[in-house]
């Protein structure tokens, strides 16, 4: 994947933050 | 090695953590690390006037591409120049040469001169905070949907920026541009950290 971004799963993390969901997981 | 490039982060909290562990295994390890700090990040982003307004997907594309950068930002009290250490978030204290010996190289250099001439400015909490906005809120990112949206934000939020450190150093004219080309500095580091994360995933 070239996108550092979502080798760190960060957009999953970002997401979840934006609709106040607590849980989060890193895949 | 590989696994030294990755835990040498000052926001890694176990840096140091037993080998024999998989790629998977070191990964999870560390985003239970940074992954409180990105949330920092976007609660911070929520608080940013006009930012929930905009769009989700350029929400979430301005916070992917500037989460690094909000956070250099943060963390450039825990590189001390004089001392020539980094504090890692654990509390921890580490040599530039101890650094260098993670796997930390030019990375580690950039920082070090970024977190210097931001930290000479001494910055207030306010106009910090409302630097940070700066940084986050950039039209110029890839993928934005709505640039004219992000542009007048950011336009507004520089204008903010402007305001107050002409207040707050109404004697310090080039105080305001000084900040200001912190920006492209900031970009440069995120390159070079992106490609510190790349070099780790293809090896």
């Amino acid at each position: 994947c070239a996108d550092p971004a979502s080798n760190l799963g960060l957009e999953d993390i970002i997401r979840k933050a934006l609709m106040g969901n607590i849980e989060t997981k890193v895949e | 090695s590989t696994r030294d490039v990755l835990l040498a982060c000052p926001m890694n909290m176990n840096p140091h953590a037993g080998s024999g562990r998989t790629a998977q295994e070191i990964w999870e390890d560390f985003s239970l690390s940074f992954t409180p700090a990105v949330r920092e990040v976007v609660e911070f982003a929520k608080h940013i006037p006009g930012f929930r307004d905009l769009c989700q997907h350029d929400q979430v594309t301005l916070l992917k591409a500037g989460t690094f950068e909000v956070l250099m930002v943060r963390f450039a009290s825990l590189f001390n120049v004089k001392e020539q250490t980094v504090k890692f978030i654990s509390g921890t204290k580490y040599s530039l040469e101890e650094l260098r010996q993670m796997g930390m190289g030019d990375l580690l250099n950039s920082m070090f001169d970024f977190s210097e001439k931001l930290n000479n400015l001494s910055l207030t909490e306010e106009e910090l905070a409302l630097f940070t906005a700066v940084v986050l809120v950039s039209a110029d990112r890839s993928s934005i949907k709505n640039v004219d949206s992000v542009e007048q934000l950011q336009e507004t939020l520089i204008r903010a920026l402007r305001a107050l450190i002409m207040k707050n150093h109404p004697n310090e004219t080039s105080r305001f541009t000084k900040l200001l080309l912190k920006l492209p500095d900031l970009r440069t580091l995120n390159n070079l950290h992106s490609e510190k994360l790349l070099s780790f995933r293809i090896d």
